[in-house]
């Protein structure tokens, strides 16, 4: 998975994501989007597969955008452990769901996405609707080890992530991030938005034979989230 | 041939089993299900070993008690409308952090 979250030169926040995944032409047949309504009102949207009750991307309208790229680390039965030995410790996907339930805004969504015990580890993306809201969380089954946020007024206008801790090397055999990175950097902060967010995560390696979709979202303007399902 | 994918509405307010019918209703969804089912068989076998299977058995015959609401009863309405077996729901909605390490 590849997610990036970007402020432009007006201070909108844009996030986008690519799913990768095995699987891939039965996930496409099945990916869609689902508003969450009560009282006839959208509380939280997600872009999902069918019978997946969890959400892996979703956004809670002017509150924040939240995706999640998998995180390798430890062993099977660390999992299983965790599962065992600690009631409190969530399943990713239904955190990540009831976050865009019950969380109201950037703050409260990256507390609980930092410190709710998970049976796994993971990377929140997460992007808020106010200036220089865009976060990394880099967990594991406890709690955050990392979180790497975006920071304009030193130049850091975007945070990208992909399946990989940011402060290393990313593997030469999958390296998604260099040539993320430098399809941003040719963007530039002031021609990022929708479109163009689209087509970082749509150049070669970013986009890629697992790709499943792409979904690009920003908090504040919750009316421009969409999802694409790719057949690279 | 890249495709916006369809949106639909869950109503939060209603029954968690009725919570994904309008899609799984969907006859769009519903002419695919013959070929679902065989995916959804394909992609458990690969991703989970075949000895484990008979906990699944064990986690669906009390899953209000394993899983928070409203997952538990949304899976039942999808197990349902599909005709997927619920083991087999609850086990692709366990994936990630079966096979996340």
């Amino acid at each position: 998975c590849t997610s990036i979250v970007a402020q432009d030169s007006k201070g909108t926040i844009w996030h986008g994501r690519n799913l990768d995944y095995g699987f891939g032409d039965f996930l496409r047949n099945i990916t869609v989007m689902a508003d969450f309504q009560t009282k006839g009102q959208t509380l939280y949207t997600t872009t999902t597969y069918l019978g997946y009750v969890g959400a892996l991307t979703g956004q809670r309208p002017n509150g924040f955008t939240v995706s999640v790229d998998e995180r390798d680390q430890g062993a099977w039965w660390m999992n299983a452990l965790e599962a065992l030995l600690n009631r409190q410790a969530s399943l990713m996907s239904f955190l990540v769901r009831e976050t865009l339930a019950e969380a109201d805004s950037y703050d409260v969504a990256i507390e609980r996405l930092a410190y709710t015990p998970l049976i796994a580890p993971v990377y929140f993306i997460v992007g808020g609707a106010n200036v220089a809201e865009g976060a990394v969380i880099t967990r594991d089954r406890t709690s955050a080890l990392d979180i790497w946020t975006m920071n304009p007024a030193q130049g850091r206008w975007y945070v990208l992530e992909t399946n990989y801790d940011h402060w290393e090397e990313p593997p030469a055999h999958d390296d998604r991030r260099t040539p993320g990175m430098k399809a941003m950097n040719t963007t530039g902060q002031d021609a990022i938005n929708a479109s163009s967010m689209f087509q970082v995560l749509s150049v070669p390696k970013v986009l890629n034979r697992h790709t499943t979709y792409t979904a690009i979202m920003s908090a504040a303007q919750p009316q421009v989230y969409n999802t694409w399902v790719r057949w690279p | 041939r890249d495709a916006p994918v369809k949106r639909y509405v869950v109503d939060l307010d209603t029954a968690p089993e009725e919570h994904f019918l309008p899609i799984c209703q969907d006859p769009d969804i519903q002419a695919m299900i013959p070929m679902l089912k065989k995916d959804v068989k394909d992609m458990i076998t690969s991703l989970v070993p075949e000895e484990a299977l008979p906990l699944l058995d064990v986690l669906t015959s009390d899953l209000d008690q394993y899983l928070p609401h409203p997952f538990a009863g949304e899976m039942r309405g999808i197990a349902n409308c599909t005709g997927i077996n619920l083991g087999e729901i609850v086990t692709l909605n366990l994936a990630y952090d079966l096979t996340a390490f």
